[in-house]
């Protein structure tokens, strides 16, 4: 159970550090495996960013960082950040805005 | 502090909740209007309070998928997100609705989340900042219950300062005149015209005093002279800037205006087209008579059939038509459209094309109005999407036990159709869309694979509702929709080019119309 519950926490893990933009956000679709060296490298651009310990490892302070309310926007030049190509006027559904 | 994105070219901005009926949105505009103030005050930004669309900064509170392809998730973690500057969304700040807010005066966490703090955060965003690791600062990315109280942390202040500049100043910081120690003298802040009152010792001190008092006023008015200038010449770049902005306003308007005629015009000439060819009865193959010629694909139509005694087809204008499916089928680039398609090879568009998709794949069904989508899969098989059902063709004879519903490769019951299907070069995986959403393919197992359908946003820049897609000979994967095409950038997971090219020129080598213009020297 211990191997599960630790599989489980590196996946959320994973995801966090994706939908953040430590790690790059075509994994989420191509499932890229990474070595484990990226993962330890991206936990502790996370942690320096957090300002807590820089380990490199899932600890009980990261895992208490990555439950804290935090703002959507990526962390590193994240996807968010407006151009018009990722724009649909037409079909996105959202609402009917002109340009202004 | 971190500078993302690009910066507003006005300090003038206007911002507008858009769910004002929402039961606190008297205290959402209190807590925005004051979180802007705080950027205000820190800037030469200036923010006016309006109720329209057409707003620089739009808030909004949503719940989950609220369309932006950035879903909220309920109550906790992600509590709001914003855009950076620019046209469009860009500026607008999203909250999730589903989080507790405290709108209070109050900073008791008991009281919920606090919506000023977060809201100052999110507008930090909304004017180019990006997040910082600086704790204190208001723009680290993890929520933080602290006192505002109009202050901004020096990170904070550096960002936007550097952005927008500090509040004007009538003059900056002159040196002030030397003043003998022997005198008592009242000094108000630098930046402001010094008040002196003087006890002198001597007529000489008195006179040096005067003489440095009177050097001071023409400094001072030789400022006050240079200020008026500058202030003159900023106006007039303003008001230049403006110009140019309504110009360019006008006409991205008038593009926008004739794109939306030109597709209304096509959506209609589709609709005849399928509402004509739903009511066309079934030839006779003795007819002699003449056939309505009202069947068109789109506003160019290729008539080659002139033989009166023989029906009459429309087929399709090879330069202006969009495309149901394409795909590459035995090296070969395949372009179906209505129940046409054509065929290009190494020597470009063979002759005849296009013509009947029956005349290769005669299994399909006879009424054949159109195929939604089409891929050759790993064991070299044709598979086409059609409506509810799919085909899968061993070269042209339909494998046996074909075709099949499409929710028997798992795919949701109600699903109307298919808009495309292709292999992605990246990981070789395959992959279908329907409307908003889409489904990578087991090729084991042959069924959806679990975790879909996701939202086509991460495919970014194609949007919703495409008309086709495929991987092309040099390994790249295209999508379509009209009569434009988009290249994708599989690392940086975008579309290479934000506009959409014209899929004539490339794909069927049209030639350009003499007042058309190349896209890449647009």
């Amino acid at each position: 159970s211990a191997k599960s519950k630790n599989a489980i926490s590196e996946d959320i893990m994973y995801n966090y550090l994706m939908q953040f933009d430590y790690l790059p956000k075509s994994d989420l679709e191509t499932g890229a495996l990474r070595t484990e060296k990226q993962l330890i490298d991206a936990i502790r651009s996370l942690q320096t960013f957090g300002n807590i310990p820089v380990t490199g490892q899932i600890d009980s302070a990261t895992a208490r960082l990555i439950q804290q309310p935090r703002c959507g926007v990526g962390d590193k030049n994240s996807a968010y950040s407006f151009s018009p190509d990722n724009l649909d006027h037409g079909s996105m559904g959202f609402r009917a805005r002109v340009r202004r | 502090y971190v500078l993302q994105g690009p910066k507003w070219s006005k300090t003038a901005l206007t911002w507008s909740l858009v769910n004002r009926t929402m039961p606190d949105a008297t205290n959402v505009r209190r807590m925005v209007s004051r979180a802007l103030s705080v950027w205000e005050n820190n800037s030469k930004l200036t923010f006016r309070e309006v109720s329209s669309e057409q707003a620089d900064i739009q808030i909004l509170f949503a719940r989950l998928g609220h369309g932006d392809g950035y879903k909220f998730d309920g109550p906790g973690q992600v509590l709001a997100h914003a855009f950076y500057p620019g046209d469009g969304r860009g500026g607008d700040a999203h909250f999730d609705a589903d989080e507790t807010w405290n709108f209070g005066e109050q900073t008791d966490d008991d009281q919920g989340t606090n919506f000023l703090n977060v809201a100052l955060h999110e507008l930090g965003h909304s004017l180019g900042l990006g997040h910082s690791s600086d704790q204190k600062a208001v723009m680290f990315p993890w929520y933080q219950n602290n006192e505002v109280d109009g202050k901004l942390p020096d990170d904070d202040r550096n960002g936007i300062q550097e952005l927008y500049g500090s509040k004007q100043k009538i003059w900056g910081p002159l040196r002030p005149p030397t003043t003998p120690t022997t005198t008592t003298t009242t000094m108000r802040p630098l930046t402001y015209r010094p008040v002196y009152t003087h006890k002198y010792n001597t007529n000489r001190e008195r006179n040096d005093q005067e003489e440095r008092s009177r050097e001071w006023e023409r400094q001072w008015q030789e400022r006050e002279k240079q200020d008026r200038e500058r202030q003159e010449r900023e106006r007039q770049e303003q008001e230049r800037q403006q110009q140019e902005r309504q110009e360019r306003k006008r006409l991205e308007w008038e593009r926008q205006e004739r794109e939306r005629q030109e597709q209304e015009r096509q959506k209609r000439i589709r609709e005849n087209w399928e509402r004509n060819r739903n009511k066309e009865p079934v030839t006779p193959p003795t007819r002699t008579t003449l056939r309505p010629t009202n069947r068109q694909y789109t506003s160019g139509v290729h008539r080659q059939n002139h033989h009166h005694n023989k029906p009459q087809k429309n087929k399709p204008d090879n330069c202006m038509t969009y495309y149901d499916a394409i795909s590459m089928i035995r090296g070969e680039l395949f372009i179906f459209r209505g129940p046409y398609l054509w065929r290009i090879g190494k020597n470009g568009l063979y002759p005849g094309y296009p013509t009947e998709t029956r005349r290769h794949w005669s299994a399909l069904p006879e009424n054949l109005t159109k195929v939604d989508a089409v891929y050759e899969n790993k064991q070299r098989q044709i598979v086409f999407f059609i409506g509810q059902r799919y085909y899968v063709f061993n070269s042209v004879n339909l494998a046996p036990g074909f075709p099949k519903p499409l929710a028997s490769l798992g795919l949701p019951p109600s699903l109307t159709h298919i808009d495309a299907s292709f292999v992605w070069g990246h990981n070789n995986r395959t992959y279908l869309t329907s409307g908003t959403l889409y489904w990578r393919i087991d090729d084991y197992t042959g069924q959806v694979e679990l975790d879909y359908p996701r939202d086509m946003s991460i495919w970014s820049g194609v949007g919703y509702n495409i008309d086709a897609a495929f991987q092309y000979l040099d390994g790249k994967t295209y999508f379509f929709k009209n009569l434009g095409y988009w290249e994708f950038n599989d690392d940086r997971m975008k579309v290479a080019h934000a506009k959409a090219k014209k899929s004539s020129r490339k794909w069927m080598q049209c030639s350009m119309s003499v007042n058309e213009v190349d896209d890449d020297q647009r």
